[in-house]
Protein backbone atom coordinates (compact mmCIF):
# COMPACT_ATOMS: atom_id res chain seq x y z
CA UNK A 1 0.00 0.00 0.00
CA UNK A 2 1.72 3.26 -0.63
CA UNK A 3 0.74 7.26 -0.12
CA UNK A 4 -0.76 7.23 -3.52
CA UNK A 5 -3.31 4.34 -3.30
CA UNK A 6 -4.06 5.51 0.78
CA UNK A 7 -4.89 8.99 -0.50
CA UNK A 8 -7.24 7.83 -2.87
CA UNK A 9 -9.19 5.31 -0.86
CA UNK A 10 -9.53 7.85 1.59
CA UNK A 11 -10.62 10.28 -1.07
CA UNK A 12 -13.21 8.04 -2.31
CA UNK A 13 -14.82 7.54 1.08
CA UNK A 14 -14.66 11.47 2.20
CA UNK A 15 -16.68 12.01 -1.09
CA UNK A 16 -19.07 9.10 0.16
CA UNK A 17 -19.21 10.56 3.67
CA UNK A 18 -19.67 14.01 2.04
CA UNK A 19 -22.96 12.46 -0.06
CA UNK A 20 -24.41 10.57 2.65
CA UNK A 21 -23.89 14.35 5.68
CA UNK A 22 -25.37 16.15 2.60
CA UNK A 23 -28.28 14.27 2.43
CA UNK A 24 -28.90 13.96 6.28
CA UNK A 25 -28.25 17.46 7.40
CA UNK A 26 -30.48 18.89 4.48
CA UNK A 27 -32.32 15.96 3.99
CA UNK A 28 -32.61 16.80 0.57
CA UNK A 29 -31.00 15.34 -2.58
CA UNK A 30 -31.13 17.76 -5.39
CA UNK A 31 -28.59 17.57 -7.78
CA UNK A 32 -27.81 13.68 -6.96
CA UNK A 33 -28.07 11.43 -9.99
CA UNK A 34 -30.11 8.01 -8.71
CA UNK A 35 -29.12 7.00 -11.70
CA UNK A 36 -24.98 6.63 -11.13
CA UNK A 37 -25.26 5.79 -7.45
CA UNK A 38 -27.16 2.86 -8.77
CA UNK A 39 -24.73 2.24 -11.43
CA UNK A 40 -21.94 2.31 -8.48
CA UNK A 41 -23.82 -0.45 -6.50
CA UNK A 42 -23.88 -2.47 -9.88
CA UNK A 43 -19.97 -1.97 -9.47
CA UNK A 44 -19.40 -2.47 -6.32
CA UNK A 45 -21.66 -5.79 -6.37
CA UNK A 46 -20.32 -7.37 -9.30
CA UNK A 47 -16.23 -6.25 -8.09
CA UNK A 48 -17.18 -7.32 -4.79
CA UNK A 49 -18.26 -10.79 -5.48
CA UNK A 50 -14.77 -11.90 -4.37
CA UNK A 51 -15.77 -11.30 -0.66
CA UNK A 52 -17.02 -14.50 -0.82
CA UNK A 53 -14.17 -16.11 -1.97
CA UNK A 54 -10.88 -14.62 -2.02
CA UNK A 55 -9.35 -12.62 1.52
CA UNK A 56 -7.09 -9.81 0.97
CA UNK A 57 -7.18 -7.89 3.82
CA UNK A 58 -8.93 -6.47 6.50
CA UNK A 59 -8.83 -3.39 5.73
CA UNK A 60 -9.78 -4.22 1.99
CA UNK A 61 -12.47 -6.56 3.44
CA UNK A 62 -13.31 -3.72 5.45
CA UNK A 63 -13.46 -1.13 2.84
CA UNK A 64 -15.21 -3.09 0.37
CA UNK A 65 -18.41 -3.54 2.71
CA UNK A 66 -18.02 0.71 3.37
CA UNK A 67 -18.37 1.18 -0.21
CA UNK A 68 -21.12 -1.22 -0.60
CA UNK A 69 -23.29 -0.54 2.64
CA UNK A 70 -22.62 3.56 1.84
CA UNK A 71 -24.16 3.30 -1.40
CA UNK A 72 -26.88 1.11 -0.76
CA UNK A 73 -27.55 3.16 2.37
CA UNK A 74 -27.69 6.61 -0.16
CA UNK A 75 -29.68 4.90 -3.02
CA UNK A 76 -32.58 3.72 -0.22
CA UNK A 77 -32.43 7.42 0.97
CA UNK A 78 -33.03 8.78 -2.32
CA UNK A 79 -36.45 5.93 -2.99
CA UNK A 80 -37.72 5.36 0.05
CA UNK A 81 -36.85 7.84 2.62
CA UNK A 82 -40.28 9.68 3.68
CA UNK A 83 -38.30 13.53 2.93
CA UNK A 84 -35.69 13.22 0.87
CA UNK A 85 -37.07 11.11 -1.39
CA UNK A 86 -39.19 13.78 -2.61
CA UNK A 87 -36.44 15.92 -3.19
CA UNK A 88 -35.03 14.00 -6.20
CA UNK A 89 -35.28 15.85 -9.67
CA UNK A 90 -36.56 12.17 -11.25
CA UNK A 91 -37.27 14.79 -14.48
CA UNK A 92 -33.85 15.91 -15.08
CA UNK A 93 -32.43 12.59 -13.97
CA UNK A 94 -32.96 10.79 -17.71
CA UNK A 95 -29.74 9.47 -18.02
CA UNK A 96 -30.73 5.35 -19.94
CA UNK A 97 -29.06 2.98 -17.55
CA UNK A 98 -28.73 0.66 -20.97
CA UNK A 99 -26.32 3.07 -23.17
CA UNK A 100 -23.85 2.08 -20.26
CA UNK A 101 -24.75 -0.91 -19.23
CA UNK A 102 -24.98 -2.94 -22.25
CA UNK A 103 -21.58 -1.36 -23.97
CA UNK A 104 -19.75 -2.10 -20.67
CA UNK A 105 -21.27 -5.64 -20.59
CA UNK A 106 -20.55 -6.86 -24.01
CA UNK A 107 -16.73 -5.17 -24.00
CA UNK A 108 -16.48 -7.78 -20.64
CA UNK A 109 -17.36 -10.73 -22.79
CA UNK A 110 -15.32 -9.70 -25.20
CA UNK A 111 -12.63 -7.87 -23.63
CA UNK A 112 -11.69 -10.06 -20.31
CA UNK A 113 -7.95 -11.97 -18.95
CA UNK A 114 -10.75 -15.26 -18.78
CA UNK A 115 -13.76 -16.19 -19.82
CA UNK A 116 -15.35 -16.76 -16.27
CA UNK A 117 -18.89 -15.75 -14.87
CA UNK A 118 -16.16 -14.17 -11.79
CA UNK A 119 -13.55 -12.70 -13.95
CA UNK A 120 -15.86 -11.51 -16.56
CA UNK A 121 -18.13 -9.32 -14.25
CA UNK A 122 -15.24 -8.40 -12.61
CA UNK A 123 -14.09 -6.67 -16.35
CA UNK A 124 -17.55 -5.53 -16.07
CA UNK A 125 -17.20 -3.63 -12.93
CA UNK A 126 -14.21 -1.89 -14.48
CA UNK A 127 -15.43 -0.89 -17.45
CA UNK A 128 -19.14 0.47 -15.76
CA UNK A 129 -17.23 2.17 -13.05
CA UNK A 130 -15.24 4.40 -15.69
CA UNK A 131 -18.22 5.85 -16.71
CA UNK A 132 -20.75 5.26 -13.69
CA UNK A 133 -20.31 9.22 -13.59
CA UNK A 134 -22.18 10.39 -16.86
CA UNK A 135 -25.63 10.65 -15.74
CA UNK A 136 -24.31 12.59 -12.32
CA UNK A 137 -22.66 15.25 -14.95
CA UNK A 138 -25.44 15.28 -17.04
CA UNK A 139 -27.82 16.43 -14.00
CA UNK A 140 -25.25 18.58 -12.55
CA UNK A 141 -25.11 20.69 -15.90
CA UNK A 142 -28.80 20.74 -16.14
CA UNK A 143 -28.73 22.25 -12.25
CA UNK A 144 -29.11 25.97 -12.23
CA UNK A 145 -27.70 26.43 -8.83
CA UNK A 146 -25.05 23.69 -7.86
CA UNK A 147 -24.46 23.41 -4.08
CA UNK A 148 -21.22 23.26 -2.91
CA UNK A 149 -22.02 20.10 -1.44
CA UNK A 150 -22.62 18.15 -4.71
CA UNK A 151 -19.96 19.95 -6.24
CA UNK A 152 -17.61 18.83 -3.38
CA UNK A 153 -18.50 15.26 -4.17
CA UNK A 154 -17.90 15.54 -8.18
CA UNK A 155 -14.76 16.37 -7.32
CA UNK A 156 -13.50 14.47 -4.66
CA UNK A 157 -14.34 11.35 -6.62
CA UNK A 158 -12.32 13.33 -9.68
CA UNK A 159 -9.41 13.28 -7.19
CA UNK A 160 -9.85 9.36 -6.13
CA UNK A 161 -9.13 8.90 -9.77
CA UNK A 162 -6.64 10.86 -10.44
CA UNK A 163 -4.91 9.98 -7.17
CA UNK A 164 -5.42 5.67 -8.41
CA UNK A 165 -3.46 7.15 -11.22
CA UNK A 166 -0.11 8.27 -9.74
CA UNK A 167 -1.01 4.56 -7.40
CA UNK A 168 -0.15 2.76 -10.74
CA UNK A 169 2.82 4.69 -11.48
CA UNK A 170 4.12 4.23 -8.57
CA UNK A 171 3.20 0.28 -8.34
CA UNK A 172 4.78 -0.24 -12.03
CA UNK A 173 7.99 1.68 -11.33
CA UNK A 174 8.29 -0.19 -7.99
CA UNK A 175 6.80 -3.83 -8.38
CA UNK A 176 7.69 -6.26 -11.00
CA UNK A 177 5.60 -7.84 -12.98
CA UNK A 178 2.83 -5.26 -12.10
CA UNK A 179 1.06 -4.61 -15.16
CA UNK A 180 -3.12 -4.45 -15.42
CA UNK A 181 -3.71 -2.92 -18.99
CA UNK A 182 -7.45 -3.63 -18.94
CA UNK A 183 -8.12 -1.41 -15.28
CA UNK A 184 -5.22 0.92 -16.39
CA UNK A 185 -7.12 2.18 -19.82
CA UNK A 186 -10.29 2.28 -18.07
CA UNK A 187 -9.13 3.95 -15.18
CA UNK A 188 -7.39 6.83 -17.73
CA UNK A 189 -10.33 7.03 -19.75
CA UNK A 190 -12.49 7.38 -16.45
CA UNK A 191 -10.51 10.57 -15.41
CA UNK A 192 -10.54 12.12 -18.63
CA UNK A 193 -14.35 11.90 -18.41
CA UNK A 194 -13.69 14.57 -15.14
CA UNK A 195 -11.60 16.74 -16.80
CA UNK A 196 -14.41 19.12 -17.90
CA UNK A 197 -15.99 19.62 -14.49
CA UNK A 198 -12.50 20.17 -12.64
CA UNK A 199 -11.93 22.91 -15.05
CA UNK A 200 -15.50 24.81 -14.09
CA UNK A 201 -14.61 23.92 -10.35
CA UNK A 202 -11.62 25.49 -10.39
CA UNK A 203 -12.75 28.60 -12.51
CA UNK A 204 -15.67 29.33 -10.36
CA UNK A 205 -13.07 28.43 -6.85
CA UNK A 206 -10.72 30.75 -7.86
CA UNK A 207 -12.92 33.46 -8.96
CA UNK A 208 -15.13 32.86 -5.89
CA UNK A 209 -18.45 32.05 -8.11
CA UNK A 210 -20.95 29.32 -7.82
CA UNK A 211 -20.22 26.24 -9.55
CA UNK A 212 -22.02 26.13 -13.03
CA UNK A 213 -22.04 23.98 -15.93
CA UNK A 214 -22.13 25.57 -18.72
CA UNK A 215 -24.88 23.69 -21.34
CA UNK B 1 -5.53 -10.64 -23.26
CA UNK B 2 -3.34 -12.80 -21.28
CA UNK B 3 -2.94 -11.32 -17.70
CA UNK B 4 -3.15 -11.95 -14.15
CA UNK B 5 -4.72 -9.44 -12.97
CA UNK B 6 -3.75 -8.40 -9.02
CA UNK B 7 -7.14 -8.03 -7.37
CA UNK B 8 -5.85 -5.67 -4.10
CA UNK B 9 -7.28 -3.04 -5.81
CA UNK B 10 -10.54 -1.57 -4.78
Amino acid sequence: MNIFRLAGDMTHLLSIIVLLLKMNATRSCRGVSLKTQELYAVVFVCRYLDLFTNFISLYNTVMKLIFLASTFTIIYWMRFHKVIRVTYDREQDTFRYQFLVLPCLVLAMVLNSEFTVMEVLWTFSIYLEAVAILPQLVLLQRTNNIDNLTGNYVFLLGSYRALYILNWIYRFMTEPNYRQYLVWISGIVQTIVYIDFFYYYIKSWRNNEKLSLPA
Amino acid sequence: VAEKIAKDEL
